[in-house]
């Protein structure tokens, strides 16, 4: 469902090249459930920014759920985005001036509505319970906790139900015990809904957990280029 | 040389009275190495703020180096905060206008220099390659990955060596090698400067590390309140 052909990332700081990704190639099947580990800077952010239609490469070929995104204009590839794919943000990201239920409710209010007013709202309640903010629903960001704030992006990438998850650093701010039983929460989705999730991770509770891992190392994949 | 008597933090939210601190008390000693550790969401970071002077506590004493923070001005407050302290944020707070070098420097530019112009640059361009960024120093932090934020955000807080560094999930974004690195430089100066490191943290490696854990659940200390 993923397929990524040497694939190369520059970033350009006024005159200086940065190669933050040297010639990737590997694939990811439906339904895995796999990180990619690597030291700070290696490239795990900008991996999923391309897996996740964020960022286009500098070269070399990117297929998501069999389209070749190179041939889609920005507009297309927005549209993928929203139908297809869910991100968790390693800076999260969250709309300041919405509070915790406004902000897992927002992707649902972008695409054309699929339940019932009714079955959205349990829904909604469901997730934001399942993530363990159910007595939050009405604090914004600012007044949140970090693991809370990162348990809200985690919330709202699971809300439109997307076939595709990139998870950037989850666990991060989380105690061990939140980080497990929001992996549990994953595997469970991947389990009953075959979706497919790819996470960007240093937590050794996460590589423990899944199926497959993709090592990087300054930009290039050291191990695990095929599920 | 922090001590805290009774110390509540309620945050009001519309007519909800949120209680994060009920009732600390606790006492750490100059030139401690010390962890909090809790849950998410049960005031680590609360706690921190209040001991930074960067929050005011709803009841309760706070003493730091001697000095009842009830007794001090805004103004005051500010000036010893300078003056004493270091602050990781658990969001980084990196001034986003500038480089990794400006904002390494930025505490120093705020008091007077106490080192001549050329010591003061062998100082900053030190610190900046102990954290690893050394050829990170012109990028802004929008040019730079999660955990290089992080490191600039540490290297920050060290280089006006202060007495008290309070930092607050400061592995978060960091791998293993890197978090191992950043806390046996940590543990240097501790061992040198005799400054006083007090983490907030979920991070076992930190947790190995220290003299003493005190921690918190749900806004109260279930063990460590005294080193
Ligand atoms: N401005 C605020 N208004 C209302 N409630 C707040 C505010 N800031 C924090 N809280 C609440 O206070 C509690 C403690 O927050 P705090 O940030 O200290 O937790 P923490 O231990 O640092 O968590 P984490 O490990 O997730 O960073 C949380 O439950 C949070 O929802
Ligand atoms: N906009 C940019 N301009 C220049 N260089 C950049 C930019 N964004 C990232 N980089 C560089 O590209 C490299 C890879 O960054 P990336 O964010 O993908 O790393 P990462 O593996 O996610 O790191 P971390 O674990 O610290 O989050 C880093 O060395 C970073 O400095
Ligand atoms: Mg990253
Ligand atoms: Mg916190």
């Amino acid at each position: 469902v993923v397929e990524l052909k040497e694939v190369h990332k520059d970033y350009s700081l006024g005159k200086v090249n940065v190669p933050a990704l040297k010639g990737i190639s590997l694939t990811i099947g439906e339904g895995d459930f796999v990180s990619v580990a690597g030291p700070s800077g290696s490239g795990k952010t900008t991996l999923l920014n391309l897996i996740g239609c964020i960022d286009r490469p500098t070269r070399g070929e990117l297929h998501i759920t069999g389209q070749n995104l190179e041939r889609l204009r920005d507009r297309e590839l927005t549209e993928l985005r929203h139908r297809t794919l869910g991100f968790i943000f390693q800076t999260f990201n969250l709309i300041p001036v919405l509070n915790v239920y406004e902000n897992v409710e927002f992707p649902l209010l972008l695409g054309k509505r699929k339940q019932s007013r009714k079955e959205e709202k349990e829904w909604i309640d469901h997730i934001i319970n399942e993530v363990g903010l159910g007595d939050r629903k009405k604090h914004r960001p600012n007044e949140l906790s970090g693991g809370q704030r990162q348990r809200v992006a985690i919330a709202r990438a699971l809300v439109t139900r997307p076939q595709i998850v990139l998870a950037d650093e989850p666990t991060a701010n989380l105690d061990s015990a939140t980080s497990e039983r929001i992996i549990e929460l994953m595997k469970k989705i991947n389990e009953e809904q075959k979706t497919t999730f790819i996470f960007s991770t240093h937590d050794p509770m996460i590589v423990d957990m899944v199926d497959h891992v993709i090592r990087l190392h300054d930009g290039v994949i050291i191990s695990g280029s095929t599920s």
